[in-house]
């Protein structure tokens, strides 16, 4: 299975892996 | 109490970072380094915020995305027969859009924005220069239009680019024996 994501979906991880 | 195990979001194919500093007192081969690779959403964001934005490296820098196995250079077998869609960015533009333009680079990249053209895909470099920074996505083979203006016409709705601008690709052989400013562009959109 191919795994693509949308933008929004990477940039909904942007800050709670900066807050980790 | 053993902390549960936390989900991770895998990415289609495992990426590595690579930074170039020139320094002109060593082949140019040694200002290449490879700092580190990753495979989940999660460690891509790790890594980007950790390190320093792109807009505040200095002259002659590079970072470079590429598919983990490919070397960041024409001479790569998987690079040679390929192209570039070249952005290149006026001075102010270092300070207003740079980092936007390039994390939107890199979130077509991981996120495999390109559908069945993915595969094409090799990565990605940006340069840091005095006379104006570029932003490229480089792809594997030049020939395959169909692949190479998909990838081109979603990169540019991507980046919120003006259907007035035009960006152009340009294949690898052709810069490699041309000066930058006369290197032709193979397409357009």
């Amino acid at each position: 299975e191919k795994k693509s994501y949308d933008r929004e979906f990477l940039l909904g991880f942007q800050f709670i892996v900066a807050s980790m | 109490a053993a902390l549960e195990p936390v989900e991770t979001h895998p990415l289609q194919s495992r990426w590595a970072l690579w930074f170039f500093k020139n320094m002109k007192s060593q082949p140019w081969q040694c200002n290449l380094r490879l700092v580190t690779t990753f495979n989940t959403v999660e460690d891509f964001w790790a890594l980007h915020t950790h390190i320093q934005l792109a807009s505040k490296l200095s002259s002659g820098c590079d970072y470079s995305i590429f598919k983990d196995g490919i070397e960041p250079m024409w001479e790569d077998s998987r690079n040679k027969r390929g192209g570039r869609w070249l952005i290149t960015l006026s001075k102010q533009q270092r300070h207003s859009d740079l980092d936007a333009l390039w994390l939107e680079t890199l979130l077509c990249l991981i996120g495999e924005a390109f559908d069945e053209y993915s595969e094409e895909v090799c990565g990605a470099v940006i340069n840091i220069r005095a006379k104006g920074d570029k932003i490229a996505i480089w792809t594997r083979e030049a020939e395959n239009r169909e692949a190479v203006t998909y990838i081109g016409r979603v990169y540019k709705e991507r980046l919120g680019l003006s259907s007035k601008v035009v960006i152009g690709y340009q294949a690898h052989a052709d810069t490699a024996t041309k000066s930058s400013s006369l290197t032709k562009n193979k397409f357009v959109v």
